[in-house]
Formats: structure tokens, C-alpha cells, sequence
């Protein structure tokens, strides 16, 4: 009971993609960042995306965990503008 | 509020516009009409003057495209990113593009496009994204019925900090 459920590991590698994809799209995910998925494996880069993603919890006003909790999740998954949140 | 970094506004109070296509979504009156309703709200605060033009080239280009349409900043297909624009500048800097894959409405069975076009003129006028949630700049959409819209004091605020207040107030 302790190893997770296929298709819990499959929803976990789908929400970090998904917030790969935000982060890099609205928060300037530095090219070093790129390939999360395969790095969150690794357990490399994991302070860099995790200081992303407590960038967009400021920002949003959300508790700053770092982590991907259903209300930063929430927040992603939501209709927004296409302009970046961090200014370029 | 937020400004883009340098405070980049446009350098006149008169700008122009031009509508270069139209959603399927709606009739063309009912699309001229909420791009006219978003300018007013920015126009009714500031000096600034929103003038339509037909041809050429206006300050503030509107365009509806799908997916990959000619600026590098590819749509997302339903949902997710619903409309973009560029901070003041010449060429492509004002310019706001809608995401034709979305559904767009006069109300709120799909997407409002009064509120996401006076959202995405803010930025065509030198406003970033507020983390106030009550802004008409905050990223995320939310409908609030149009009849009752209003801009939040942050929205203002920002405004009249590149360009000043109106002077008929």
C-alpha cells in the first residue's frame, strides 16, 4: 500500500509539467531549469523550480511552500492573460 | 500596480487603433462595441484619446488568431492563455491579440470580451500585471457583469501614474 498508484505518478508528472510550463512561460524559468521532469527524477534543480514556484505563491498571495499544492495548482490551471507576471 | 521595467508608456495622449479581424463569435457591432467600452475606461481617467482608424498602421493593432500566429508567442488552443499585448512601443508594441480558439461573448457564457480587451489595453498602455486581486491587471480571468464594472483604486492608480488624471474630472 506504501508504492503510489500508476495512475498517481502519472497525475504527479502531469502537474509538473504543467507547472514547468507555467513557470517557464510566466515566471522566467532560467534555461538551466529546463527538462523539470526528468531533473525532478534525478533530484536535480530542485531548489531552482522550487524558488519559482514560491516567486508565483508571492505573487498570487498564496502560503509560500515551494511546493505544488492544490491552490498553487489551482491557480495555474486557471484562465489568465499571456503576458508574463515577471516583466521582461 | 506594477509598471513594465523602465515605465514604458506611450509618448503622446492621442493613440490609434485599428480592429484588423473579427471572431466568429460575435457580430462585428458587438465586437466594435467592447473594444470602444475597454478604451473608455482607460480614456475616462487619463488624457488619453482612442481614435479608430480603417487603414495603415495604428499604435494599437487588434487582432483574433489561433495556436502560432506571426509573433512567437504561440496560443494554447481552449482556455489556459486567453488574450496577450505588447507595452507601448512602435511596431508590434501595443498591439493585443485575442485567442480565437476561445469562445468569446458579450456576457458569460464563454469568455467576456469587454473585460479581457481593457485588461490586455492596460498593458498595451504601460501596465503590468497587480498582484491585487481586485484589479482589472491581475492575471487570472474572473467575470463580474459589465453592467457593474468599475476599475479598482490599484488600476487607477497605475494609469494616472504614466499618464496623469483627466482633466474633465
Amino acid at each position: 500500500s506504501a508504492v503510489p498508484r500508476l495512475s498517481e505518478i502519472e497525475k504527479n508528472e502531469e502537474d509538473w509539467q504543467l507547472a514547468e510550463a507555467y513557470l517557464n512561460r510566466f515566471y522566467k524559468l532560467e534555461d538551466g531549469s529546463a527538462g523539470f521532469a526528468s531533473k525532478i527524477r534525478n533530484y536535480v534543480s530542485k531548489s531552482s523550480l522550487s524558488n519559482k514556484i514560491k516567486k508565483m505563491q508571492e505573487f498570487f498571495g498564496l502560503e509560500i511552500t515551494g511546493n505544488l499544492d492544490s491552490a498553487t495548482m489551482g491557480i495555474m490551471e486557471k484562465p489568465r492573460c499571456g503576458v508574463p507576471d515577471v516583466a521582461e | 500596480y506594477n509598471h513594465f521595467p523602465g515605465t514604458i508608456k506611450w509618448k503622446k495622449n492621442k493613440i490609434t487603433y485599428r480592429i484588423l479581424n473579427y471572431t466568429p463569435d460575435l457580430s462585428s457591432t458587438d465586437v466594435d462595441t467592447a473594444i470602444r467600452k475597454a478604451f473608455k475606461i482607460w480614456s475616462d481617467i487619463t488624457p488619453l484619446k482612442f481614435r479608430r482608424i480603417l487603414n495603415g498602421e495604428a499604435d494599437i493593432m487588434i487582432s483574433f488568431g489561433a495556436r502560432e500566429h506571426g509573433d512567437n508567442y504561440p496560443f494554447d488552443g481552449a482556455d489556459g492563455i486567453l488574450a496577450h499585448a505588447f507595452p507601448p512601443a512602435a511596431g508590434i508594441g501595443g498591439d493585443t491579440h485575442f485567442d480565437e480558439d476561445e469562445t468569446w461573448t458579450m456576457g458569460s457564457n464563454g469568455y467576456n470580451l469587454f473585460l479581457v480587451a481593457a485588461h490586455e489595453f492596460g498593458h498595451a498602455l504601460g501596465l503590468a500585471h497587480s498582484r491585487d486581486p481586485g484589479a482589472l491587471m491581475f492575471p487570472s480571468y474572473t467575470f463580474i457583469k459589465t453592467k457593474y464594472f468599475r476599475l479598482s483604486q490599484d488600476d487607477v492608480n497605475g494609469i494616472q501614474a504614466l499618464y496623469g488624471r483627466s482633466k474633465s474630472i
